[in-house]
């Protein structure tokens, strides 16, 4: 499903190059959990950004589905983002005027769905991650961990084909992390393909294979 | 150094009330390193930004240097806050137009500090965690954990009596987080004090004591 040739990331700042990638290949098949890991600043959110779409190499191929995405309009691209790919962002990235509630429901607004079948998936989205009880409330108004949570359950709305989590846990306290990571194992069991950024080890540890990134290149040792 | 008698935090969602917190008190020593732990929205930073003057309880008693806060003016507050407390956000709360120098430098500009002086303090903070090169850079041209990681040098650039640090190696891998623990045990050997929210049991056990928070109150069992 997913096939990365030679991918670099630079980015000039001033007289100095900053290489965020450096020649990164893998493949990743259908239905595979992997965990990808390293030290702060190697490039895995990079990593994770060009494949969810987010953004574009300086260098390299990327295939997903055995189409090369650098071929793809814009459309293409907004649509395959929206129809396959489900993203927990590190950061969240959730709309601060928006309810925990309205921010899962907004990519099922721009499927087109109906208001009931919308109602129904987000309800279950915010169950699924204990989140119900504060639906109303808007990210300033919850927790950093709950904030987490509702961006997970956004990315889970749509049943996403491929699931791309950049340190989904790292607010969690561990019971509520464990919480979502059998989520993510029964999305798993569903056939869906998930790629997972964590820095912690018994998280990784349940993923069937680890890549490990270490400045900007695949370390293999 | 600190006395907290019976805080509550509430919040008025509509017709619901939210508790943050109901009843918690405690105290912490002068030199004492105290790891705070609980759940996801269980009130671990509502705590923090009431220790820190960041916020006021809807109730209750807080000390610090045996003065009660409730009592102080806005100056007396923000001198307080500048002087002897140094904050590491759960969310960083970097200035997104700032580079990573003048995000650290800038508390030190509030202190009157000379250019010389507060050059100084910032190479070594930056230094300390790890971040001279990526000085220039601002928030969103660094990593999730290289943000963190200017955060917490902002906060010791000051040499703070008192660091309050909420989750402060949530999005570190494991080596990185182990050297900014090793940081604060220096900061907490020269005789500061130290209170920190943590999900990491490997990193409350370097704590001297660990108050444990659930829905609100302090968890005794
Ligand atoms: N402005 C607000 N309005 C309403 N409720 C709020 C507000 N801020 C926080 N809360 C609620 O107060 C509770 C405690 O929040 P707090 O941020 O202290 O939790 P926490 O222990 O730090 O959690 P985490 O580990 O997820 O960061 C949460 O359930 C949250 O939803
Ligand atoms: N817009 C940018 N301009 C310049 N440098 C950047 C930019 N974005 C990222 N970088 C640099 O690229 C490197 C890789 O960043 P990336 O976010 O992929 O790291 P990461 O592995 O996700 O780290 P973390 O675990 O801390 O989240 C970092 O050293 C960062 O400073
Ligand atoms: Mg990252
Ligand atoms: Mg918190």
């Amino acid at each position: 499903i997913i096939s990365t040739e030679n991918l670099w990331k630079t980015y000039q700042m001033g007289e100095q190059e900053v290489r965020a990638l450096s020649g990164v290949s893998f493949e990743v098949a259908r239905n595979e959990f992997v965990a990808i890991m390293g030290p702060s600043g190697s490039g895995k959110s990079t990593i994770m950004n060009l494949l969810g779409c987010l953004d574009t190499p300086t260098k390299g191929k990327y295939y997903l589905n055995g189409q090369l995405v650098s071929s793809l309009s814009e459309n293409e691209l907004a649509y395959i983002r929206n129809q396959e790919i489900g993203f927990v962002f590190q950061v969240f990235n959730l709309l601060s005027r928006a309810t925990a509630f309205h921010n899962v429901e907004l990519p099922l607004i721009y499927k087109g769905e109906s208001k009931k079948q919308r109602e129904k998936k987000v309800y279950r989205a915010l169950e699924m991650v204990e989140m119900l009880n504060r639906k109303d409330h808007r990210p300033s108004e919850l927790s950093g961990g709950e904030r987490q949570r509702v961006a997970i359950a956004r990315a889970l709305a749509n049943d996403p084909s491929l699931l791309l989590a950049d340190e989904p846990t790292g607010n969690l306290d561990s019971k509520t992390g464990q919480e979502i990571l059998k989520l993510f194992q029964k999305i798993h069991d569903r056939g869906n393909t998930i790629m997972m950024v964590t820095h912690d080890q018994n998280i990784a540890d349940l993923a069937q294979r680890i890549i490990h990134v270490k400045d900007g290149k695949i370390d293999h040792t």
